[in-house]
């Protein structure tokens, strides 16, 4: 099962 | 004041018609340098970046830096009304609440001029770490449209695998699957038909097609695309837009559950 990450959790922003 | 002239006024329809799908609504900011933008779609998995520098316009002008909440839908429209050849002028008046987009033919005996209604939004420029992508991958965007369109049919996500001697998108679903591989490119009369690939590490990625097909929308302002991919880090997609700009997609890759 693949699922989608959001840009936040890769780029630091959380 | 501000106002940008720019004598290919459907560059600027094709910038539109390139983000208008990802996003419906942005806010350009404005500034002596030019003209850029930053948004995210609404599920905050892609986001695009568009840098249009003031030289590329034939005349620019930006008294002060402005923040222009735009809806690209209703830009879109309008930008439909422009002749193929018309030169394009955008012009913000000082405490105005709208822009204006002036179109002037080409044999300068038509001129249309409407008002679009800037919009109060929120934004936050959100800053994206410099990269050292362990691969890039430079190839027709004609060519990346057609195999994004293709694989769509099959699956919801595209593998990309990329190693020094090509590139290769597979998809599986329901009905089946499939892949195309692309080699480098040994010899081409065209630069633009060109397939090449820089390579530091063998990358394997999972997209959502979806957000790729997307981001082909601004195909037709560039020949070529870049594919810039590391592991575990975002693709970012390239067009450029001319010599005065460009605009970037990234998208956060799929994982395994």
């Amino acid at each position: 099962q693949l699922i989608q990450c959001k840009l936040a959790i890769y780029y630091d922003w959380l | 004041m501000f106002e940008a002239r720019l004598a290919q006024g459907s560059i600027f329809a094709k910038v539109i018609e390139g983000l208008r799908e990802l996003v419906t609504e942005a806010t350009w900011e404005c500034s002596g340098n030019g003209i850029t933008l930053q948004a995210m779609d609404s599920s905050h998995v892609a986001l695009v970046s568009l840098v249009l520098r003031s030289d590329g316009f034939e005349t620019y002008r930006c008294d002060r830096n402005m923040s222009l909440g735009i809806s690209l839908t209703s830009m879109s429209k309008v930008l439909k009304m422009m002749g193929k050849d018309d030169t394009l002028t955008i012009r913000v008046n000082d405490d105005s609440d709208a822009i204006v987009l002036s179109m002037e033919s080409q044999n300068q005996e038509e001129f249309a001029e409407y008002e679009l209604r800037l919009m109060d939004l929120d934004s936050e420029h959100l800053g994206i770490p410099d990269t050292d992508y362990s691969c890039v991958v430079k190839m027709p965007s004609t060519k990346f449209s057609r195999i994004c369109r293709d694989m769509a049919i099959l699956g919801d996500s595209v593998t990309i695998c990329s190693t020094k001697d090509g590139v290769k998108f597979g998809a599986k679903g329901d009905v089946g699957q499939g892949s195309i591989r692309l080699n480098q490119s040994t010899n081409v009369d065209k630069e633009e038909d060109a397939v090449s690939i820089e390579l530091r590490e063998a990358v394997a990625l999972t997209f959502a097609v979806r957000y790729l097909n997307m981001f082909c929308k601004a195909a037709p302002l560039s020949n070529q695309v870049n594919l810039s991919m590391s592991e575990d880090t975002p693709l970012m997609c390239e067009f450029k837009v001319g010599d005065m700009g460009h605009i970037r997609f990234y998208l956060a890759p799929k994982i395994e559950d």
